[in-house]
């Protein structure tokens, strides 16, 4: 149950802050972590310092449009200066995919086919999704065990969730029949608005106890942490950022454990 | 000179609120304004009141999907509460059409067809395009004349302007060769922070004049007006965020006449 996409399509939620932070928080744990960037932007690739970088098989867009099973997909994988940290990077070049994974064989299962090889190696595969719900989002999903949804606690994001409860439950009834959610994280969250509260009520009520109890603050050292290349939690470990995304990582080992 | 477009791939950096409110409160000054919505999230639809509504020849996905041109353009649009404002409205349907509009004949010049018939009608034609460079936004850019980039000053906003920049000189390369910058604004602006300074600087360096003098604060009247179904200058009159998008539509509308 190791491999966790990050996925919402509305933009601008936390999608690629969560995946690049909490999988920092679980890497310092002890847990070895893959972080697989499967945005165009390549935002989680620059977020940890491989912006530009390619691994000695290239990037995601490779692995994706394979022809056959990689002799060794380890090659997909890069090192971070984050210890037991390791990213698949992205680059410009998967815009391109959307279009031309269509007439590929078993294009959805893609991704899964190279990251089922690579499970025996991490504790945790996180993956960084687009912010829409086309085939490099499908792949994602269909790759995955869990989903971790970020939400901003806005009018827009809760008018999205139907969207994406819909798609996750189209997947489920055919590509990936095992798929559930994980948990619900509240990011940015400003709950000193009536916005904000009114928002975190209703998503509790809708996802109950799949709501993380850790809620991620606005914190600036977040947003400034990426053009560090570094992760929060090594760029600013006693910032509020950090200490959130660590009490993050400690509730997701606890609900590992019981499961 | 009257359709703008308003885009920029990263997600969530205020591309659907600038539309809506630029749009009425140009609506305000006398202007008629037909707003577009090109996103499969379909914010600016239900950020106008029009939720689930559609026109008497459908959505902007029946426009796109066409195979002749439409007798009467105008059974697209719908009028909303806001006098002098229109919209042609999106629906879920629309995440279909980037992969649907592909094999069709002249698939980048779908939207141009029909807002090149609309234009007579309406002073200014504002699209909102989805956080994407795929097929819907490659429409919004073949069928605009100018484009507007809304920019939250962070990191990944700045990273992904290169991307979009990119793929502007390829329209205009090809598809369409006058498409121009309109403006580059500055949202959800906390220039208290050394971040938001030091982008915002960056910023103006590379667009220089284009960047508006007018710069949005981040305003939580600006996130409850969509739950209401209106514009902030209507919901909110008072508001910064009202005041702040009523003086870019005066400072575009200046830039409109020295043309
Ligand atoms: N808790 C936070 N506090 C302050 N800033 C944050 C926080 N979380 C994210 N940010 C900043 O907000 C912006 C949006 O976050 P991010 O890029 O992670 O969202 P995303 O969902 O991945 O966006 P996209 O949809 O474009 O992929 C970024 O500039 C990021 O640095
Ligand atoms: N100046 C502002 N002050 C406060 N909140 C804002 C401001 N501008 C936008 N917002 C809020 O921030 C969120 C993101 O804005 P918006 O949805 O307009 O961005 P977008 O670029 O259209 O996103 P997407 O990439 O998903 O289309 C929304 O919840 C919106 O209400
Ligand atoms: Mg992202
Ligand atoms: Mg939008």
């Amino acid at each position: 149950m190791n491999v966790i996409t990050v996925t919402n399509q509305k933009g601008g939620v936390g999608k690629t802050t969560t995946a690049i932070n909490l999988a920092a928080a679980l890497a310092a744990t002890g847990d070895r972590v893959l972080l697989v960037d499967m945005d165009p932007q390549a935002n989680a690739t620059s977020g940890v310092g491989c912006k530009g970088q390619r691994a000695a098989a290239g990037t995601v867009y490779d692995a994706l449009t394979l022809t056959e099973p990689p002799a060794s997909p380890l090659d997909f994988v890069l090192a971070t200066s984050t210890e037991r940290l390791s990213v698949i990077p992205a680059s410009r070049e998967l815009a391109g995919a959307e279009v031309e994974l269509i007439p590929l064989p078993a294009r959805e299962y893609r991704l899964k086919a190279v990251l089922d090889l690579l499970r025996p190696q991490f504790d945790t595969i996180l993956i960084d999704s687009p912010p829409s719900l086309g085939l490099l989002t499908l792949n994602a999903l269909v790759a995955a065990d869990r989903v971790l949804i970020p939400l901003h606690c806005e009018y827009f994001a809760l008018e999205g969730l139907a969207d994406l409860v819909g798609t996750m439950r189209r997947v489920r009834g055919g590509l990936n029949p095992t798929l559930d959610v994980e948990g619900v994280l509240l990011t940015m969250n400003d709950d000193r608005t009536n916005l904000g509260q009114q928002v975190a009520r209703d998503v509790r009520e809708f996802f109950r106890e799949k709501v993380y109890h850790t809620v991620i603050p606005r914190n600036v050292r977040l947003a400034e942490a990426p053009s560090h290349g570094l992760p929060v939690t090594v760029y600013d470990p006693k910032s509020r950022g950090a200490e959130a995304y660590t009490s993050l990582a400690t509730e997701f080992l606890k609900r590992r454990q019981a499961v």
